[in-house]
C-alpha cells in the first residue's frame, strides 16, 4: 500500500526544503519514494537532484498533450538516495488552473503504472490560496501535513488548510497528521508559542521542529539534501527529518481539525 | 473616467500596506477612491478602517446569494480620508475559485451603480499563483503594478505576473505601470540591485521605493495609514506614496512586459 502525503504551506515557508529532506530520510530508511512538486516555482526537487527538471506541463506542451508520446524518463528523474522526482509545475500564468495540473500528473502516474509502485508518494503543494484547484492533492492523500512558522501569516494560511482538510475529510480518506514547525528560533523567534496555541485550538499537534539554521538555507542553495553535507551541525539539522520519517512510517496522528473562524484567528494569534 | 489599478505581489510582500497608503495618498489629493481586497486574508482595508470588514462572499452567503437582498452599506465601508473599502475575500477554502469571487464582486459594483462612480478603483490581489482565477482583475484594469522586494521568491512571482500581463494585454486594455520596490534596505538588503536587473530585463522600471521601516510595520498593526501617525520619520514613509499617487494620476508608463523564461530567471536572479 502506497502512503500518500500532501505537504502544504504558505509560499516561501520551507515546503520544498522540508519535503526534499523528508523524502531523503524516508529513502534512507529503505522506502521507495516519489516526490511531486506542485508549485509554479517548480524547484521542489532541486535539493534532491541539483537540477531544475522539466515540468509535466512543459513536456505535455511539447507533444501537444498527446500523453501516449511521453516516456516515463521524460518526467520522472532519480535524485539523492534513489528518491524519484517529478515536477507538476504550476498553472500557465494568467490562464490555467492548479487543479488541472495536478489532475494531469496523477493521470500520467496511472498510465505509467506508477501510482502504486512506491511506498511513499509526497505532494509538495503551494498553500497560499487553498482554492478548489490547489486542494486536489487532498483527494488522493492519506495524510496532510502543514508547514508553518511562529508568525501570523503562515498560521493564517495553516488555518485555511485545516478548513480544507476538514471539508475534504467528509468525502475522502485524508486526515491531518500534524503541524511541522519550521525556522524554529527559541532566542529571537519565540520558539513555537503561537504554533502551540494554534495547534491546541484546532485539535492537532506540532509533530516536528526544524531549527532556523544557516546550514539548511545553504543546503537548499547548493542543491543538496542535508544528508550530503559534511558539517559539525549536520546532525542537529538531519535529526528532525529522521524523527519525522519515523513518525510517518509508524502510524501518525489522523485527525479532523476544527479550524478557527477568520475573526477569531486575528484575535487569538494577534495579526495585529 | 475611472482609473482601474490592479496591485499584485507574492503573499506577505506588503500589498495591503502599500495599497492602503496609496489609496490614502490618492484621496488626500482629492480623488474618490475605492479599494477592493482580493486575498483570502481579507485584511486589505484594515489600515484604512481599523476593522476587519465582512467579505462579499460572507455577505452573499448570509442571503443565499440573492444579490437583490444586499444593500451597498453591507459591503462598502468608509475609511480614512473618505476612501471607500470593500473586501472580496478569497475562495472558500478547499472548494472555490479566486476568479468567481472577483467576478461576483464586479457584478455587485455594476448592480449598485458604483462601477463608474469613483476616480480610482484599486484591486489588491494575491500574486502567488497567477492562475486564471486570480488574473481576473487584469480583465478590468487599466494598469497593473507589481510589488516585489530585492529577493528571489518575490521576483519569481513578479515574472509570472509579467507573463500574465503580457498575455492579457492581447485582448484587454491592461498595461504594466511598473514595479514597486518595498522593504528597501540599502545597508542590509542590497537596495534594489536585483529588482533593477529584473526590471531592465523585462522592459519596465522600478517606479517607487518604499523603505523597510518599523513605522510602516507598526502602522499596519495599529490599523492606521502612515498619514495618521505622529512620528519624526513620518515624512520619509509617506513621501513615496505621495510620489506614487502623483505618478499614477499624471499618466504612468504603459508597457507590455517581456517576461524571462523560468530557467533564465533562476540563472539571472540567482535563485541559488
Ligand atoms: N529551517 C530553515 N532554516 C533556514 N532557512 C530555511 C529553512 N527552511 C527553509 N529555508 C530557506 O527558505 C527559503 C524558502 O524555502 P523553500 O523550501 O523554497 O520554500 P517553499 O517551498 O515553501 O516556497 C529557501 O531559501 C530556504 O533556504
Ligand atoms: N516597508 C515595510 N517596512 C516594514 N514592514 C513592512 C513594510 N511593508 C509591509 N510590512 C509588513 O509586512 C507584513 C505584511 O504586509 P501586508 O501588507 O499584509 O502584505 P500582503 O498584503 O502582501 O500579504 C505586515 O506585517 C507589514 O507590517
Ligand atoms: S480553482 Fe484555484 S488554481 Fe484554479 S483557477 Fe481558481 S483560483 Fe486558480
Ligand atoms: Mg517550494
Ligand atoms: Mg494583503
Amino acid at each position: 500500500m502506497t502512503l500518500f502525503l500532501a505537504i502544504y504551506g504558505k509560499g516561501g515557508i520551507g515546503k520544498s526544503t522540508t519535503s526534499a529532506n523528508l523524502s531523503a530520510a524516508l529513502a534512507l530508511k529503505g522506502a521507495r519514494v516519489l516526490q511531486i512538486g506542485c508549485d509554479p516555482k517548480h524547484d521542489s526537487t532541486f535539493p534532491l537532484t541539483g537540477h531544475l527538471q522539466n515540468t509535466v506541463i512543459d513536456v505535455l506542451n511539447e507533444v501537444n498533450f498527446h500523453h501516449e508520446e511521453i516516456e516515463v524518463d521524460d518526467v520522472v528523474k532519480v535524485g539523492f538516495a534513489g528518491v524519484n522526482t517529478l515536477e507538476a509545475g504550476g498553472p500557465p500564468a494568467g490562464s490555467g488552473c492548479g487543479g488541472y495540473v495536478v489532475g494531469e500528473t496523477v493521470k500520467l502516474l496511472h498510465e505509467f503504472g506508477l501510482y502504486n509502485k512506491y511506498d511513499v508518494i509526497l505532494f509538495d503543494v503551494l498553500g497560499d490560496v487553498v482554492c478548489g484547484g490547489f486542494s486536489v492533492p487532498l483527494n488522493y492523500a492519506d495524510y496532510a501535513l502543514i508547514i508553518a512558522c511562529n508568525d501570523f501569516d503562515s498560521i493564517f494560511a495553516a488555518n485555511r488548510l485545516c478548513l480544507a482538510v476538514e471539508q475534504k475529510s467528509e468525502r475522502y480518506k485524508v486526515r491531518l497528521a500534524g503541524i511541522i514547525a519550521n525556522r524554529v528560533d527559541h532566542e529571537l523567534g519565540g520558539g513555537t508559542t503561537l504554533l502551540d496555541e494554534f495547534a491546541a485550538r484546532v485539535g492537532t499537534r506540532v509533530v516536528a521542529q526544524i531549527p532556523y539554521h544557516d546550514l539548511i538555507r545553504r543546503s537548499r542553495l547548493a542543491g543538496k539534501t542535508l544528508f550530503e553535507l559534511d558539517h559539525p551541525d549536520q546532525v542537529i539539522c538531519t535529526t528532525p527529518f529522521e524523527q519525522l520519517a519515523e513518525y510517518l512510517l509508524n502510524g501518525p496522528l489522523a485527525e479532523v481539525p476544527q479550524p478557527m473562524g477568520d475573526r477569531e484567528i486575528f484575535e487569538v494569534i494577534g495579526g495585529w
